[in-house]
């Protein structure tokens, strides 16, 4: 079982060029386990990206330091899933 | 559920399940429904299209998929509460809470809004495929051992064991490996090793070519409240542009119409992003015009999840922008 203990999903809002130049780096570069829920940066458009939790400060880090914003969407993936799961069974039995 | 009438429209169900709502709905309504299969997956499950036909041979027709990305849940429950729909031919057929909307709609004097599906049905034949990728639609759900519920790609194998999947929307035949799509089988948007590499996009593509008469294809998708058309692989203007950008505006605005959802309209380049190998691109590049694609109502803030009580409020209001397309395509034949 895949367990997204801690995992958070990151919305990041590229404001400049320069922001969107640095995101495609961040793509392109060091493996850290990214899971794009958007795909492709623009100034107009947040993407969404969910982070494991090991890669967390790394890229919360990476991202302060070029000055890009970002708000957490969601803070612990795996509860979501969890609650989500408890709905099924009820769901189910309903 | 034995009868579409007790099924749960508001609740998110698996494979099994649906499969078994497709043939009660085809049992229901042998006259208007049938079930076509169109293949099999790379796990060997079965791939059916339901198609709604009021008779005659090789109808120009409609092409509807959901579900291409297996983690977009609601757009397969979108397309069950749909499937559901176009059987309602008469007024007094349709469930009471339903005769009441549709009044209530009616006064709102949206006459765009207000054709009838059956006159579209009387041109036209329509398929609707409720799950595009049965694989990993599976693959997203609960099982005794596994929960994958953030799964998106297909289940075939890939160069790289540990990454198994490809995603269906960057494997079609439109400038197949262009920017826009991973080359790397552990990327989310991995376009795989060839164009149509995959069994379920080949599955499509064949049986959409070999009818020769589809002359509209839309995809539902879901998330982030988009509605675009051609190109995905470059910024240039499809010729038609400017006809399916006001078709598309006035779908979004049909839509808008029954909850306030605010949809973006645009070509996928602009909207979203560089995509090759998109589904919508293959369409229209073999003549397809009226070609779609749909992000339905999801915020994001549950994770590809909306809660199941907004599933019949994000069917319906895509119902709205899917019957204005459907009737615009009906009215212009080309």
């Amino acid at each position: 079982e895949e367990l997204f203990n801690g995992d958070q999903v990151l919305r990041i809002q590229a404001e400049t060029e320069d922001h969107i130049q640095v995101l495609k780096e961040l793509e392109k570069g060091v493996d850290w386990g990214l899971d794009y829920w958007t795909h492709g940066f623009s100034t107009e458009r947040p993407v969404d990206i969910r982070v494991p939790h090991d890669s967390l400060y790394a890229i919360k880090d990476f991202l302060m330091e070029n000055n890009i914003p970002f708000t957490v969407l969601i803070n612990n993936v795996q509860e979501l899933l969890d609650r989500e799961r408890a709905e099924m069974v009820s769901n189910a039995e309903i | 559920e034995r009868k579409t009438k007790s099924f749960n429209f508001a609740a998110y169900h698996d494979l099994e399940t649906i499969y078994s709502f497709m043939d009660t709905l085809v049992a229901s309504h042998p006259d208007l429904i049938s079930k076509v299969k169109i293949g099999s997956t790379y796990e060997n499950r079965p791939m059916f299209a339901l198609k709604f036909s009021t008779g005659g041979e090789k109808k120009p027709a409609i092409w509807i998929d959901a579900g291409i990305h297996a983690r977009e849940w609601v757009s397969h429950a979108s397309a069950v509460w749909i499937a559901d729909r176009w059987h309602c031919r008469k007024e007094d057929e349709l469930p009471i809470a339903l005769r009441f909307e549709r009044l209530t709609y009616i006064a709102t004097d949206f006459k765009e809004n207000r054709a009838p599906v059956p006159s579209v049905l009387s041109q036209m034949d329509i398929f609707l495929m409720i799950v595009a990728n049965p694989d990993g639609y599976v693959f997203s759900h609960i099982s005794p051992r596994e929960f994958h519920r953030l799964w998106r790609k297909s289940r075939s194998v890939t160069s790289n064991p540990n990454c198994p999947g490809v995603d269906l929307n960057r494997n079609w035949d439109a400038e197949f490996s262009g920017p826009g799509a991973s080359d790397d089988p552990c990327g989310e948007d991995y376009r795989g090793p060839s164009a149509q590499s995959e069994i379920e996009v080949k599955n499509i593509a064949d049986f959409i070519t070999s009818h020769g008469n589809f002359k509209s294809f839309m995809t539902l998708h879901a998330y982030s409240q988009l509605l675009m058309y051609p190109y995905a692989y470059n910024g240039s203007n499809a010729p038609d542009q400017p006809e399916l950008h006001d078709v598309a505006t006035q779908a979004s605005k049909a839509l808008n119409s029954w909850h306030g959802t605010i949809y973006k309209v645009g070509s996928i380049f602009h909207t979203i992003e560089q995509a090759s190998g998109a589904s919508v691109d293959w369409a229209y590049q073999r003549g397809i015009k009226y070609s779609f694609a749909f992000e339905l109502r999801d915020t994001g803030e549950y994770g590809f999840l909306l809660p199941s009580d907004q599933i019949v409020s994000t069917a319906r209001e895509t119902w709205f922008a899917l019957r204005y397309i459907m009737q615009y395509v009906s009215d212009h034949p080309y």
